[in-house]
């Protein structure tokens, strides 16, 4: 028989609830739930429990999979030198994730230099500087305050001039509120035009994470992102909304604070686990 | 101005007849969505909304009250409910260790905290317990010298050693320890901060959480509560969009309460936490 309006619509909040309790931003749990209602009217009770998991399942395969974009790949065929900025909030883990991209790529045989973009917080040249000494990786930094669109400009020069493969150009964490440090973000971007723009977010950030991924994509424009934490929070529910805001691939996932871990995103692992 | 106002409506309370189901439905659901949104925990949203609808239908709402003045009011008493007053903060000799997850804000909170008892005119000193963080002794340390603030670290001991000799070495009444980022799935790390509470017997154990943080942030709370016991929270970042819901959860978890926000990256931005104005944030 049919599936009759009042079970279907429980059906649809229990989904729901489901999404937001797996970390899931409200807005994009709404209009996931919005699309796959059309897809379960008419339907058969019997099946509906397989069509609303076959119909997420396209419906997030979508998002996670946007424009099948692969790094590795991308890395090998595309011109050299390739410039890759870094941004995102404070303390998401962009230092460190640069550090594990500079890790894997050197082992790939690519030659790195990073550039210390963050010229702004308390100890933030140490540290860049000790994860560039321990990967044996050239660091372009200047003085503590110096402007980092400059930094990151010497980079690209020394990039291009000693012949190597890739820049990794840090930049100091900001809220997306930030008017004045979003425009120093345009500014960094707009002088040394990268390749690619990274936002590096965390797994553990519930709704705000729509809210500056989408900032971060109006200001620069994202190209991929980076998700961070996992290692704490495996609901994955932010991957869902951060894919879903900036319509860009997510490239990585952070699953811990060593080098090595650091995994590539397969949109199948998350389904899997919003299913357990 | 939120208090002022629901003052004005409690007084006016006698004799208002009962506002529709229907109307109270669809404010709940408003109310509801607001608070997800906010990042309080899905259960206790379920759990506040049922209350919160079944005080909206049961009692009077104040004359002249619109249905949405109605339920702001109960939602209001219930949000201060969950959250209590803000954590007592003693202007005296004492020891504070401060604890939380990765990249929340403990080192630059640290020495937010240590500004904020100089002002009170006390003698703060700080000791940087993460051996961990490439630059975490170099970050601190810069921080206490903004602020003329007695460091003490040491580059290439572990954490337990550098307390222990921290806490000999240093002579203010209000001693700061800052740790590294850590995790309940890390059983090391976890033992290292039992370690550390065990040896410094903080009168004190604050823990910081971002104020981003989502469904999680109850979980994460109360693994830190079972190995060392929170005594108040923290919640950083709140001068961007985060409404920090999750503090409610992280709270409760703890059967604590929230001693200070941080609204800024430098050091005087740290205030003494105000309920109402959370929770007049937290409802949009
Ligand atoms: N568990 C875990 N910790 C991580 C991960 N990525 C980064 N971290 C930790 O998160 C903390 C912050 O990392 P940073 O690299 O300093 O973050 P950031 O974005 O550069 O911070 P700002 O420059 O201050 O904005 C550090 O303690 C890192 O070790 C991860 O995938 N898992
Ligand atoms: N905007 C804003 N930034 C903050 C606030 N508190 C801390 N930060 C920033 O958040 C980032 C992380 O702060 P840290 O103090 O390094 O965090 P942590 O918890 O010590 O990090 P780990 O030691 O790696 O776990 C830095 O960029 C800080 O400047 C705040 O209240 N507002
Ligand atoms: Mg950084
Ligand atoms: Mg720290």
């Amino acid at each position: 028989r049919e599936l009759d309006e009042k079970t279907l619509e429980r059906m649809l909040w229990d989904f729901e609830t489901g999404l937001l309790e797996s970390d899931v931003a409200l807005p994009v749990a709404e209009d996931i739930v919005q699309s796959i209602r059309a897809r379960l009217l008419g339907t058969k009770r019997k099946h509906a429990d397989d069509i609303l998991e076959s119909a997420l399942r396209d419906a997030l395969g979508k998002v996670l999979s946007a424009k099948d974009f692969d790094f590795d790949e991308y890395i090998e065929s595309a011109k050299k030198p390739i410039n890759i900025v870094f941004v995102g909030i404070n303390g998401t883990g962009k230092t460190t994730t640069i550090a594990k991209i500079a890790h894997r790529l050197k082992k790939s045989g690519y030659s790195i230099v990073i550039a210390a973009g963050d010229t702004h917080r308390a100890g933030a040249s140490e540290q860049i500087g000790i994860h560039a000494k321990r990967l044996g990786v050239k660091l372009i930094e200047h003085q503590v305050g110096a402007d980092p669109a400059a930094v990151v400009y010497d980079g690209v020069q020394y990039t291009r001039a000693r012949h190597k493969d890739v820049l990794l150009a840090d930049t100091a964490g900001r809220l997306h509120t930030k008017v004045g440090l979003m425009d120093q973000l345009k500014k960094i971007c707009r002088v040394t035009s990268p390749d690619l723009v990274i936002f590096v977010d965390e797994m553990i950030a519930g709704n705000d994470a729509v809210v500056r991924a989408k900032m971060f994509n109006e200001v620069v424009g994202i190209d991929g992102s980076i998700l961070t934490k996992a290692d704490v929070d495996a609901k994955g529910g932010a991957a869902i909304s951060i894919a879903y805001a900036t319509g860009a691939p997510i490239l990585f996932l952070g699953t811990g604070q060593e080098y090595d871990d650091m995994v590539k995103f397969q949109p199948e692992w998350l389904l899997d686990r919003l299913f357990e | 101005n939120l208090s002022l106002s629901l003052q004005n409506v409690v007084k006016k309370i006698a004799g208002a007849r009962r506002i529709d189901p229907r109307t109270i439905d669809e404010m709940v659901k408003d109310v509801q969505r607001t608070l997800l949104q906010a990042d309080v925990n899905v259960e206790l949203v379920m759990g506040l909304s049922t209350r919160i609808r079944e005080r909206s239908l049961k009692e009077k709402p104040a004359p002249g009250a619109n249905p949405r003045e109605h339920v702001i009011r109960i939602v209001y008493q219930e949000l201060v409910d969950v959250i209590g007053k803000s954590t007592d903060v003693p202007l005296s000799k004492q020891t504070i260790l401060m604890v939380g997850l990765y990249g929340g804000g403990k080192t630059t909170t640290v020495a937010k905290l240590a500004r904020y008892f100089q002002r009170k005119g006390l003698k703060p000193a700080v000791i940087c317990a993460d051996s961990y963080r490439p630059g975490a002794y170099d970050q601190l340390k810069q921080l206490c010298e903004q602020i003329n603030v007695p460091f003490y670290g040491e580059k290439d001991s572990d954490a337990l050693t550098i307390v222990k000799h921290g806490l000999k070495e240093l002579k203010g009444d209000v001693k700061i320890i800052d740790t590294a980022g850590r995790h309940a799935l890390e059983a090391d790390l976890i033992k290292e901060m039992k370690q550390i509470h065990k040896l410094a017997k903080p009168d004190q154990n604050l823990l910081v959480l971002d104020g981003a943080m989502g469904q999680l942030a109850g979980k994460h709370a109360k693994a830190f509560d079972d190995a060392i016991g929170i005594t108040g929270v923290i919640i950083t970042k709140l001068d961007g969009t985060a409404k920090g819901g999750g503090a409610l959860s992280a709270i409760s978890e703890t059967n604590s309460s929230i001693a200070f926000i941080g609204t800024g990256e430098t050091l005087d931005d740290l205030e003494r936490f105000d309920p109402d104005r959370f929770i007049s944030r937290l409802l949009g």
